[in-house]
């Protein structure tokens, strides 16, 4: 494993923690898209069905299962916990999420990695997560004050994809020298998807300004 | 079938 995969893992790990400290210290979810949460769910059922049948190393397993278990714990903090549910901003989080899924869904049927249950539920979680930020991003602009936990836990989000880039680069030229279509466009669009989050975060953290997205 | 080298990604 390489330097960039490993740190985008651990990008993506903090983006977690951070987002579960903020659950669990402020008991409150303001400013997080649920519907996003229930998208990041279903990416991680769906990618990691692998589990069942392929062993990759003890490190692979343990991270599916974190992904897995924190995504449903932070769903479930989200939609059931009495105090945390009634902090919810459910009037603006307002982004019909499930045109991403059929949507993704779809475009999976038809560009798929490979002609089988399993890869074509693998690419459509490929597909969904490149999206599955649009919810939480659109939340953000409808805020007036960000929190700094929920800036952070965005921006480690989108630095997690912008890590995998690299490694995707380093990958292709130290072992695999093949070109991978599906993961490459869709991380290039997952990331792209962040930049002019990134321009606002960037901008906020140099002037020590709360973070602002214009409407 | 399916290049383990994709596959050990998450």
């Amino acid at each position: 494993m390489n330097v960039f995969r490993l740190a985008g893992d651990m990008t993506h790990l903090l983006s977690i923690v951070v987002l579960l400290l903020k659950i669990r210290t402020t008991k409150s979810c303001a400013g997080i898209s649920l519907k996003t949460q229930e998208l990041y769910v279903l990416v991680f059922l769906t990618r990691y069905l692998d589990l069942f049948t392929r062993y990759f190393s003890v490190y692979n397993v343990l991270m599916k299962l974190i992904f897995i278990g924190t995504s449903v714990a932070i769903f479930w903090y989200m939609r059931y916990h009495k105090v945390v549910k009634q902090t919810y901003s459910k009037d603006l989080d307002s982004f019909r999420h499930y045109h991403l899924i059929l949507g993704c869904f779809l475009m999976a049927l038809l560009i798929p990695f490979d002609f089988s249950v399993t890869e074509v539920l693998w690419t459509f979680s490929i597909y969904l997560e490149a999206v599955a930020i649009l919810p939480q991003l659109v939340l953000l602009q409808k805020s007036r004050n960000i929190d700094n936990l929920t800036g952070n836990y965005v921006f480690l989000l989108g630095a997690y994809r912008a890590l995998y880039l690299l490694n995707w680069i380093y990958r292709f030229f130290t072992e695999i020298h093949k070109i991978r279509w599906i993961p490459w466009i869709s991380g290039l669009v997952q990331t792209a998807l962040y930049a002019d989050f990134f321009y606002y975060y960037i901008q906020s953290w140099r002037k020590h300004e709360e973070l602002k997205l214009p409407a | 079938l399916v290049p383990t080298d994709l596959k050990d990604e998450l």
